[in-house]
């Protein structure tokens, strides 16, 4: 997170604020709700609270406009900037502007107005922007359902107010993972057309081969409709489709985008209903089979026939010596299987079926 | 002497000014007319910058995921505090 210079705040925990005009893309009972609803994401978390004013100078005066919109600092029409604030402060101090060239709903139809305001009234409140792809202070708009702020915002905030007395039950979102965290686990490792697309929480990170630093994204930035959480993946280049697991359910992406006709069970592939998650997929492009690693076990998929092997599930520890336990990711790269398991990754090798090197899960990631 | 340079195609032209125009918003870069060289320099300084705060590989060139991140909707205020 990041403050202004200086660390502006209010002094006063007892702030006001007046909506002086409305957009007419939402009832007027909406835009209420929808401010309200943003001011009480921070008061919830610190000593401060929101009178409203209906008339005259309040703390926090807010309004739509469009381009010149008296303040010097226009807008832009539609797309680009959505909306701005000040740091608090006398005058125009905590004054949070939308853009009327917006389109403004309740939903992720076009830009919530909700999730914007939260946003603006954190700079009105003394937060500046933060690096954190996750955090609500994250500059680039992402539409997000459930509780909007994360820990970096909470502490944050904090660290200008204090926490609040009496504190309400919230779910923080985790921060962002920290790539070079030696504990650091994986959730997903799969190709996609050259790249390697690595799944950790809410988030992917993405290696191209011609870039050093891996980019780490929110995983709904890219593929909203896919669950925050992604259990496993891998790619069968020859359909140019990459499969994703959460739950019970598997979606297919041809390069970026969702194939249609997907989410889909697993079960469509032949797994009994008893299992509910799949922890690591793998396809071995020699073979042509895919090896889907449920707890200590594993089964075969064939991509041609697209039918479960007969004779499974088999077990981990049975055909692949040296993995004893379970796999939270598997990636295949020129006759070697790699296994991600808790902070490790073991090089197993398919021919001589046996492990060859055991490194640090994040080595992938240059660490 | 035989000379590669050639003028920039408007597609670089645009690139130039929507990163210039980011960069002035949200980094600071400086505006108005300065030396060649300063400017090239601050821009690529900017750039740098840029990138270091969305955790972008820092090059300091227009590369692809630079600029589409700069076309991302976004907040009006600045990314740098000062």
């Amino acid at each position: 997170y990041n403050h202004f210079p200086r660390h502006l705040k209010w002094e006063n925990n007892n702030v006001t604020f007046r909506i002086v005009n409305y957009t007419p893309d939402l009832k007027k009972a909406d835009v209420d709700k929808a401010i309200r609803r943003a001011l009480n994401v921070w008061a919830d978390v610190t000593p401060l609270t929101f009178k409203k004013l209906y008339e005259g100078n309040a703390d926090i005066m807010i309004s739509f406009g469009s381009k010149e919109h008296g303040d010097y600092n226009p807008f832009d029409g539609p797309g680009g900037l959505l909306a701005h604030a000040y740091p608090p402060g006398q005058g125009i101090g905590g004054d949070t502007h939308f853009d009327e060239d917006e389109q403004w709903t309740k939903d992720s139809s076009a830009y919530n107005l909700f999730i914007v305001a939260a946003h603006e009234l954190g700079h009105a409140l003394g937060m500046s922007h933060s690096t954190d792809p996750g955090a609500l202070m994250y500059p680039i708009y992402t539409y997000t359902t459930g509780y909007p702020l994360a820990e970096d915002d909470i502490e944050g905030i904090q660290a200008l107010y204090g926490p609040n007395p009496n504190p309400k039950k919230v779910k923080p979102r985790p921060d962002a993972p920290k790539k070079c965290d030696p504990e650091l686990t994986f959730d997903a490792v799969t190709e996609l057309r050259g790249e390697t697309i690595i799944f950790k929480d809410r988030y992917y990170w993405r290696i191209h081969p011609q870039m050093v630093e891996p980019e780490l994204t929110l995983i709904k930035s890219t593929w909203p409709s896919i669950p925050n959480k992604v259990d496993a993946a891998y790619e069968n280049p020859e359909k140019d489709l990459v499969i994703i697991f959460s739950g019970i359910r598997m979606w297919a992406l041809n390069g970026y985008n969702l194939v249609d006709g997907y989410p889909k069970y697993i079960h469509k592939l032949g797994l009994p209903k008893s299992v509910r998650k799949i922890d690591a997929a793998v396809h071995i492009k020699d073979t042509g089979k895919t090896l889907l690693f449920t707890d200590e076990d594993y089964w075969s998929y064939d991509e041609t026939t697209e039918t479960m092997d007969s004779g499974y599930p088999r077990s981990i520890e049975d055909d692949f010596p040296g993995i004893e336990d379970e796999v939270d990711a598997a990636a295949y790269h020129y006759g070697y299987l790699y296994f991600f398991h808790e902070h490790l990754q073991y090089e197993y090798s398919y021919n001589s079926k046996k492990v060859f090197r055991i490194q640090r899960a994040n080595s992938i990631l240059n660490c | 002497a035989q000379s590669s340079a050639k003028p920039l195609s408007s597609e670089d032209i645009d690139k130039q000014l929507l990163a210039e125009k980011y960069l002035r918003r949200f980094y600071g870069l400086p505006s108005g007319l300065q030396g060649s060289r300063t400017s090239s320099n601050f821009l690529q300084a900017k750039i740098k910058e840029m990138q270091k705060f969305f955790k972008l590989e820092v090059t300091g060139n227009l590369d692809d995921n630079t600029l589409a991140v700069m076309k991302e909707p976004r907040c009006g205020v600045p990314d740098i505090g000062e």
